[in-house]
């Protein structure tokens, strides 16, 4: 099974 | 005082339906380069990110950076009452309440103009890093679309691999599977922008939500050609150029195996 990544997990709040 | 003033309006109209499905509200920010927002889908799967600059504009002039809090869809609902052929222009105050759009039929017959409320919305800005892709592909955002729609029948989720020779979309769902690959056009090949171009470093496979890419081909109306920018276990970045003002830019976050 493949699961969906956040955007959250790849790019820093700045 | 920010004031921009756009004589093709319909492009406006079609850069809110581009977003407006994915995002709901959003903070448009106004500076003397021009407009730029950046948001993301509820769930923060995706990222859209639009940049207009102040040169594509007819008349741009912005004496102090803004920040506009739109509802999309109210905004979307106020572009409608303009004609497709309307000069549209935007305004608003330094520390702005409102919206104003005005619109101007072609031979002046008609001007009207309405205020849209704003909002006050906390976002979170994202850093997007500036990436060397390893993939980029090039294709008719038309192409691209029906891909996306024709995908979208047989599964939730596309297998996009690039390779040198083409690109390869595949899917998988209970009633079966299906696969389209579009080939790199040779040079010969028609009009530049029915072309497909690939340039790699290095072959990437990464799995996608085809329901996000279906928001993503919205802006197909607003470009010829799409781009595709990939690497291994990052984001896919969907690009529609705007012809001389700019472009909008959607991150799709992976599906990984676990």
């Amino acid at each position: 099974a493949t699961k969906q990544k956040s955007m959250l997990s790849f790019f820093n709040k700045k | 005082m920010f004031e921009a003033r756009l004589t093709e309006g319909s492009l406006l109209k079609k850069i809110i339906e581009a977003i407006k499905d994915l995002v709901q509200e959003a903070n448009v920010d106004c500076s003397e380069e021009g407009l730029t927002m950046q948001a993301m889908d509820a769930s923060h799967v995706s990222l859209c990110s639009l940049n207009m600059r102040h040169g594509g504009f007819d008349h741009y002039r912005c004496d102090r950076s803004i920040s506009l809090g739109l509802n999309l869809a109210n905004l979307g609902k106020i572009l409608k009452c303009a004609g497709n052929d309307d000069v549209v222009t935007l305004k608003a105050e330094d520390e702005p309440d409102t919206l104003t759009l005005m619109f101007e039929s072609p031979n002046q017959e008609r001007i009207s103009d309405f205020e849209l409320k704003l909002m006050d919305i906390e976002t979170e800005h994202l850093g997007i890093p500036n990436e060397e892709y390893k993939c980029t592909i090039s294709m008719p955002s038309g192409e691209f679309q029906r891909i996306v729609r024709d995908l979208a029948v047989i599964g939730e989720t596309c297998i996009i691999t690039c390779t040198k020779e083409g690109v390869k979309f595949s899917v998988s769902g209970d009633l079966g599977n299906g696969n389209v690959t579009v080939r790199q056009s040779s040079a010969a090949d028609g009009d530049e922008k029915d072309q497909v171009k690939i340039q790699m470093e290095e072959p990437v496979t990464l799995n996608f939500a085809l329901r996000y890419l279906g928001f993503f081909t919205k802006a197909t109306p607003l470009g010829s050609t799409v781009k595709l920018h990939m690497s291994p276990d990052v984001p896919i970045v969907v690009e529609y150029p705007i012809d001389g003002i700019g472009s909008i830019s959607y991150f799709l976050a992976p599906k990984i195996d676990e």
